[in-house]
């Protein structure tokens, strides 16, 4: 029995010729480095939990992907990350949404399953569950990136889209 | 969002997803993605699967647990389930796609937008990248 690990950064409207080379490259680096992570950890023989653990969290910290450090802004400017974790052994799963403050929200779904007797927290008792959990903390700045700014003035800009109409960026 | 899903050399499947969500969200809107059964779901009798697009289609068809009942209960192959979903998807409006392993190591992805980040790698295939839909 072998091991295999896919990897997504999500879908869209990407287009050959359309996705400047910047972006291009930048999405291709990330998934290599995503691959690797997780590969590394069933080469040596390691759990399919921890290989997709590691490989999200480092899609989380990659700008270049619309999780964690490349999240988009809500309405009111501010960042809400969401994730989900599950193990297929005994279909143990944990899950988090609306959290503000961890920087790698994978991990948190990962604690909620595995030090709390629920499977999906949310908002502020997400986050609370987090700082008394001991998970890596970032603040707003973290998670903040230029480009995400632009899309969401370019999105209040008009008012006649409603924030899912466009389903434009996320 | 960005997910990923894998199958170990023991036969046990995981599957993980994390996003930041939908620009310009309002009133506490959540996705698929922290949906167990919508956007993320593992199980050993079936598949590990991480889902991408718009969540509310995903939320409505519980995509991620159809697709493992499918396989677990109809005895369905991987190929053909997952063309139907994405069908069924396009049927009620929804853009986007999944990624999906079975403990057999049968790997696949499907999405009916023009593009995807995705990739791939096995202890007997080299990693893939792709992006476009024509890679």
């Amino acid at each position: 029995m072998g091991w295999t690990l896919m990897i997504h950064g999500g879908a869209g409207s990407m287009r050959r010729g359309q996705l400047a080379e910047a972006d291009d490259a930048a999405g291709r680096a990330g998934l290599s480095a995503a691959l690797e992570a997780g590969a590394a950890i069933l080469r040596d023989g390691g759990s399919a939990l921890d290989a997709v653990e590691a490989a999200v969290k480092v899609l989380e910290d990659d700008p270049a992907f619309n999780a964690g450090r490349g999240s988009v802004f809500t309405w009111d400017g501010r960042i809400e990350c969401d994730a989900a974790i599950m193990d297929g052994r005994d279909r143990n799963a944990g899950a988090v949404a609306g959290v503000t403050a961890t920087r790698h929200p994978v991990s948190l779904a990962r604690e909620v399953m595995a030090n709390s007797a629920h499977v999906l927290l949310s908002a502020a008792g997400a986050d609370a569950f987090s700082k008394e959990h001991g998970l890596e903390q970032a603040d707003q700045a973290w998670f903040a990136i230029p480009e995400r700014r632009r899309q969401l003035d370019e999105m209040k800009a008009r008012p006649e889209g409603a924030f899912d109409s466009g389903m434009k960026y996320g | 969002t960005v997910g990923a899903v894998a199958v170990d050399e023991a036969g046990h499947v995981a599957a993980a997803t994390s996003t930041g969500g939908l620009t310009a969200k309002r009133w506490g809107r959540i996705g698929d993605s922290p949906l167990i059964g919508a956007g993320t779901y593992a199980d050993d009798r079936a598949a590990a699967i991480s889902c991408t697009g718009s969540g509310e289609h995903f939320i409505r068809l519980g995509l991620a647990h159809e697709l493992c009942a499918r396989l677990r209960l109809c005895g369905d192959e991987l190929s053909i389930v997952e063309q139907d979903l994405i069908a069924e998807l396009g049927r009620i409006g929804g853009k986007g796609g999944f990624i999906a392993v079975t403990p057999e190591g049968d790997a696949r992805w499907a999405f009916n937008t023009p593009g995807m980040y995705r990739g791939r790698v096995s202890h007997d295939l080299e990693a893939q990248i792709a992006i476009f839909g024509d890679e």
